[in-house]
C-alpha cells in the first residue's frame, strides 16, 4: 500500500504512528501524545489527548481497533482527531467542547492484531499473544476485561475467536487501557468504544439482562444520538443494552468501564449491515465518519451538560 | 510468509427461524470451520438472529446442501472474499 496518510483511506500502523506525530506537531496547543503502554509484540499504545491545554476538565475516553479486522473503527478515531482540530475556532459546538473538555483518543488498541490483519490475515480478530498449552494464538481483548470475566463457559478455549485469555486483564493491551482509565477516573465521565459492523449503538449491560440504574438516561442519549447520526445520510442504527439487543457477552470494556463508575459508556458498531461487513470500501469511510461525528458530538455535549 | 488468501471463500447469511434451525448451524460449526462475522461466536447463535459466517470454497458446497436439505433460507453476501478484500481499496491516493 503506497502513498501517505489519508482520512479517506485505510492506513496501516506505520502511517497511523506518523499521523499521531504530525497531529502533535501541527496542533501543539490542542494535541499531545501519551504512551500508555505497549503490546505483546512491543508496539507502543498511544493515546492522543485532545482539548485546549489548561486545568483538568471533564474527559471522555474513546478507543478504536479492539478487534483487528474492524478497520473502519481506527479510521473513525483518526477522523475524530482531524475534525476536532480542524473545526476548533470555526465550529461553535466543537470549540466549546474542546475548550471545556478533554478527549483521550486511543486510535488502535489491538496494534499487533491490526498489523497482522494488514500483513498476514485480513480476517484476524484477536491480539497476537501466545497461549500456554495451545498452538492457537490470541485473546479477544473485548472478553478480557475484569467484569463477569468467567461467566461464559464458552470463552475459555484459546482456539475460539472469543477466547477471554488466561485471566482478567491478562493482556498488556487491556492492562494499559484499564490502568490509564483508573488513573484518570476522577475526570473521565464517559467511555465510547468503536467496533464494526452492524450499525448499532449499544450500552450496558452485556453480562446480564439486568438494566443499569440509569438505563432510561442511557436509552434517551442513544435514541437522540442515533437520530443525529441518521440525519446526514439516513443511515439507520438500532440501539439498546448489549444483552438484549445482540446477545450476552462477558468481559467487555463497556461493562467494565461502567462498573468502574463511568456511568455513560457506549459502543458503536459502525457501518455496514453485512453487504461488505468488515470490508467496507474506502469510498464509504468518510460518510461513515461524518455521520458518526454528529452522534459523538451530541453525546459529548450531553456529558458536558449533565455530569458533575 | 505470504499473506493468507481467501480466494472464492464465501460469506453466508442465514436467519434461523427457530431453535431447530439454530441447532443445524451450531452442528455445522462443529464439523466445518466457520468464521462467524455476526454474532461473534457459535454459542451466540439463536433463533431469529441474522447470522453471517465465512466458509472456504471447498466447504461451501456442504453448507449449501445442508441448508437446502433443511429447507433453510440463506443468501451468499460475498461470493469471493479475496476479490472483496482487494476491492475495499477503492479510493485513489490523494
Amino acid at each position: 500500500v503506497s502513498g501517505r496518510h489519508s482520512y479517506g483511506k485505510y492506513n496501516d500502523w506505520d502511517k497511523i504512528v506518523s499521523w499521531t506525530e504530525k497531529m502533535v506537531a501541527k496542533h501543539p496547543e490542542m494535541v499531545s501524545r501519551i504512551k500508555i503502554g505497549s503490546t505483546v509484540e512491543d508496539n507502543p499504545l498511544y493515546v492522543l489527548k485532545v482539548g485546549r491545554k489548561g486545568k483538568e476538565r471533564k474527559a471522555i475516553f474513546i478507543d478504536c481497533g479492539i478487534h483487528a479486522r474492524e478497520w473502519v473503527s481506527p479510521a473513525f478515531c483518526q477522523w475524530f482527531v482531524y475534525q476536532a482540530t480542524k473545526s476548533y475556532g470555526k465550529n461553535r459546538i466543537m470549540t466549546k467542547l474542546l475548550d471545556r473538555m478533554t478527549f483521550y483518543v486511543l486510535p488502535v488498541v489491538n496494534v499487533d492484531g491490526y498489523i497482522w490483519s494488514w500483513t498476514q490475515n485480513r480476517m484476524w480478530r484477536k491480539n497476537r499473544s501466545k497461549n500456554q498449552n495451545s498452538t492457537c494464538i490470541g485473546t479477544d481483548l473485548n472478553r478480557n476485561f475484569d467484569v463477569s470475566w468467567d461467566s461464559s463457559p464458552n470463552t475459555n478455549d484459546p482456539c475460539q475467536e472469543v477466547y477471554r485469555g488466561p485471566a482478567p486483564e491478562s493482556e498488556k493491551e487491556t492492562k494499559a487501557v484499564t490502568n490509564f482509565i483508573r488513573s484518570h477516573l476522577n475526570s473521565i465521565k464517559a467511555y465510547i468504544t468503536f467496533h464494526s459492523y452492524s450499525q448499532m449503538l449499544l450500552f450496558p449491560y452485556g453480562y446480564t439482562s439486568k438494566l443499569p440504574p440509569n438505563h432510561s438516561d442511557l436509552l434517551k442519549v442513544a435514541r437522540i444520538a442515533t437520530d443525529f447520526l441518521s440525519s446526514r445520510y439516513e443511515t439507520h442504527y438500532i440501539y439498546g443494552p448489549i444483552a438484549s439487543t445482540i446477545y450476552p457477552t462477558s468481559g467487555s470494556s463497556l461493562d467494565w468501564a461502567y462498573d468502574l463508575g463511568i456511568k455513560h459508556t457506549f459502543a458503536f458498531e459502525l457501518r455496514d449491515k453485512g453487504k461488505f461487513g468488515f470490508l467496507l470500501p474506502e469510498s464509504r469511510i468518510k460518510p461513515t465518519c461524518k455521520e458518526t461525528m454528529l452522534s459523538v458530538k451530541f453525546i459529548a455535549k450531553y456529558i458536558l451538560k449533565n455530569t458533575s | 510468509t505470504a499473506p493468507v488468501r481467501f480466494d472464492r471463500e464465501k460469506i453466508f447469511r442465514v436467519t434461523p427461524v427457530d431453535e431447530k434451525e439454530a441447532r443445524v448451524l451450531k452442528d455445522l460449526a462443529q464439523i466445518i470451520e466457520l468464521d462467524f462475522w455476526y454474532p461473534d461466536a457459535t454459542h451466540d447463535v439463536a433463533a431469529n438472529m441474522t447470522v453471517d459466517f465465512r466458509v472456504s470454497e471447498k466447504e461451501s458446497q456442504t453448507i449449501q446442501s445442508t441448508l437446502e436439505q433443511h429447507k433453510m433460507n440463506y443468501e451468499i453476501l460475498i461470493h469471493d472474499l479475496q476479490e472483496e478484500i482487494e476491492k475495499q481499496f477503492d479510493v485513489k491516493d490523494e
